[in-house]
C-alpha cells in the first residue's frame, strides 16, 4: 500500500508540473508530501506562476487558482484515465487566452476521456464536437434539443 | 467505457421524459441562466450514488424530484438512467450496454436497478469501482467549485492520489 | 431603533421586490423577518423566478443566485445610497441576457453611485465610461494604462 | 463624495509608485489572469480598515507588502492612499479633498493618516461612519463572492437592513 501511494504520488506530481508548465506558459508546481507518515500525512501544493515568487494558494488570482486546479485534475487522468469527465463552467474565470488553453488540453485529452462541458464561453463552444441548447420554451421545464454554433448564438441571445 | 445515453424523468425541473444522447469526444451543454443545464450534472452524480441532498444544493432529498410549476403539479417520483457503452468491458459485467437507474419516490421509498434488476447501493458502487467514475472523484466539477480541491485541506487532497493508487 | 429598523425593512424589500422583477422580468422575492424581536430575529429570503414555484434558495440557479444577490445590494443603495460601489466579477455566471440587465441596473445608479467594475466580458466594457487595461508587462509587476475598448480587446488577447 | 484618486506603492503586486485618477460613472477594469485587477480592490479595503489578513486572502497581514518577483526584491513596507472628492461635505470635515492613508513596515508597525495627519483607525472608521463606505458594509463585492450575502445567515442578512436603518 505505501508503494502503491508512493509511486501514484511521483506520477501525479510529475504530470502536475508538465500540464502547470503547459497551462502557464512556465512556471512551477510542487505536490509534496508533509511530515508523518506515508498513509497518513497530508499534501502541500506550492504554486510559482512564471516570472514570479512562489505564493501560497490563498494568494493566487481567481483565474490563476482555477487554471492549477485543472492542471491537477488532469494530471490525475493522465496518470489514471477517467471514462468521463464532467466540468460545469470551469471557464467562468478565465480570460481569452486562458480559455484557449483550457480547451487545448480538454482536446488533447479527449482522445481517452469523454467530456461533457457546461459553459457560456462563446470560444468554449466553438471547440465541441456536439452542442445542446438547454431551455425552458414552458415555463419551469427543461428540454434539450441539439444546436449547432450559429444557433447556440441565437438561442443564448433570444432564449431569455 | 463511455456515457452513451442518459434517460431523465421527474428529476428537477426535467418533469418530462427526457433522452439525451451522447458522444465520445466533447459535448458542450449551452443555454440560459436558471435553464437546467447544472441540473443535469446533478442528475449524473446522483444516479451514480450520490447521498448528500446538501451536495444536490436541495434540503431533503425529496427535493429532486420535480415539485412543479406555475402551470404544472408536481410529479410523484424522480427518476435517472445512465446507459454506458462497455464494449471494452471496462465495466466488470459481460454486457455492451449497462444501464444504471435510480428512483426515488415522494413517499420516501428509493430503488437502485442495473440493467433493469434491482439492486443495492453497494452493486452500484462495486461496478464502477476502480473507474475513476463515481464516490468521491473529482471526474465531476460542480460550478463554481473548480478550486475546491486545491481550497481543500492537506488531507482532502490525498484523496486524489488514493484514487489513482 | 425598533422603529428605524422595521422601517428599513419595509422599504429594502419594497426595493428588493422591484429590483427583483426588473432584472428577471418578472417574478417575486420576499424579505422577511423570521420569528422573535425585531431586534434580534433574522431574516428570511424566499425567491420565485417568473413561472416557476418558490424555491429554497439553494436550489436556484448559479446565474438566478447572482441576480437576486445583486438585486439585495441595489435594493439597499436605493434606500441609502452610498457613494462609491465595487463589483469583481460579478458578470461571470451570467449569461448575455442577464449580463445586459445587469449593465442596465448599473447605470440607472450611477447617477448617484460611483461603480468601479473589474470584467472579462466584452459587453460590460461597452457600457463603461471609462476602461483601465491591468497587466505585468514586468513579470509580477503589475501596471495600467487607460485604453479604449478597441485596445482593451487587443490588449486582453495579446497581453498574455 | 466620490473616490477620486487612489496611490499605490509596495501594496501586493503594485510595487512602483502608482496613481490612479478616478472618475465618476463607471469605470472598468480589465486585464488577463493575473494581472493585479483583484489587488486594486484589496488595496482599497485595506486603506478602509480592513482588520483581516484572511480576507485579503493572504496568512499574515505583512502578506499585503510586495514580496518580491523573479527580478525584484521585497518592498520594506505596503502603503495605499484613498484621496475622496468632498465637496459635498459627505465626510463629516471641512476640506474639499480627504486622504485617508495606511501604511505597514515589514517590521509589523502600521499607521493611518488623514490628510496626511497620523491618526488611529478609530477616526478612519469614524469619519466614514453612516457614509455606506468602509466597515462591513456591501458596497464592495469580492471575486466569487457575489452570492454571500444571500446564502449567508438569516442574522448576517440583518446587517444590510441596520446598515441602512
Ligand atoms: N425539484 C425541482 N423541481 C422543479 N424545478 C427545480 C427543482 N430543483 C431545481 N429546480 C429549478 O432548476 C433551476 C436551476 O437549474 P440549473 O441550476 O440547472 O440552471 P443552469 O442552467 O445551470 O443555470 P446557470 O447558467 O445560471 O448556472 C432553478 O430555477 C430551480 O428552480
Ligand atoms: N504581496 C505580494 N507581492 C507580490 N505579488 C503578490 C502579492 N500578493 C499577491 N500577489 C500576486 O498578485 C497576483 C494576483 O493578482 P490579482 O488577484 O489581483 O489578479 P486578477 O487580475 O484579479 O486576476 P483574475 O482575473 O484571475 O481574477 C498573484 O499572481 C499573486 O502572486
Ligand atoms: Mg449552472
Ligand atoms: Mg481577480
Amino acid at each position: 500500500c505505501r508503494e502503491r501511494f508512493s509511486e501514484a504520488l511521483e506520477k501525479v506530481a510529475a504530470n502536475f508540473q508538465e500540464l502547470f508548465r503547459k497551462l502557464f506558459q512556465g512556471g512551477d508546481v510542487k505536490l509534496r508530501l508533509l511530515e508523518g507518515d506515508v498513509l497518513e500525512a497530508g499534501l502541500e501544493v506550492v504554486v510559482r506562476p512564471p516570472g514570479k515568487e512562489p505564493r501560497i494558494l490563498s494568494l493566487l488570482s481567481g483565474g490563476e487558482k482555477a487554471m492549477t486546479a485543472i492542471a491537477l485534475i488532469m494530471a490525475a487522468f493522465k496518470a489514471s484515465p477517467s471514462p468521463f469527465c464532467l466540468l460545469d463552467e470551469v471557464d467562468g474565470p478565465l480570460d481569452e487566452a486562458n480559455v484557449e488553453r483550457l480547451n487545448m488540453i480538454v482536446q488533447e485529452f479527449a482522445y481517452s476521456t469523454q467530456f461533457v462541458l457546461i459553459t457560456h464561453n462563446k470560444l468554449t463552444m466553438t471547440y465541441a464536437d456536439t452542442i445542446y441548447g438547454v431551455a425552458m420554451e414552458e415555463a419551469g421545464i427543461s428540454k434539450y434539443l441539439k444546436t449547432d454554433l450559429v444557433r447556440a448564438d441565437e438561442n443564448l441571445a433570444v432564449a431569455d | 467505457m463511455h456515457l452513451k445515453r442518459l434517460e431523465i424523468v421527474g428529476f428537477k425541473s426535467f418533469a418530462d421524459k427526457t433522452v439525451l444522447n451522447l458522444d465520445t469526444g466533447v459535448t458542450a451543454f449551452v443555454g440560459p441562466n436558471g435553464s437546467g443545464k447544472s441540473n443535469i450534472v446533478d442528475a449524473i452524480r446522483w444516479a451514480l450514488g450520490e447521498q448528500s441532498a446538501k451536495r444536490l444544493r436541495g434540503g431533503a432529498m425529496q427535493d429532486v424530484i420535480f415539485a412543479g410549476s406555475a402551470a404544472r403539479k408536481a410529479s410523484n417520483f424522480a427518476e435517472v438512467t445512465l446507459i454506458m457503452d462497455n464494449h471494452d468491458r471496462t465495466l466488470p459485467v459481460d454486457y455492451n450496454e449497462v444501464a444504471v437507474t435510480r428512483r426515488l419516490f415522494s413517499s420516501g421509498d428509493s430503488e437502485y436497478l442495473i440493467n433493469r434488476q434491482t439492486c443495492r447501493l453497494k452493486d452500484v458502487r462495486e461496478l464502477f469501482l476502480g473507474t475513476g467514475v463515481g464516490g468521491g472523484s473529482y471526474n465531476i466539477i460542480e460550478q463554481g467549485k473548480v478550486d475546491a480541491l486545491l481550497q481543500a485541506g492537506p488531507l482532502e487532497r490525498r484523496r486524489v492520489i488514493e484514487e489513482v493508487a
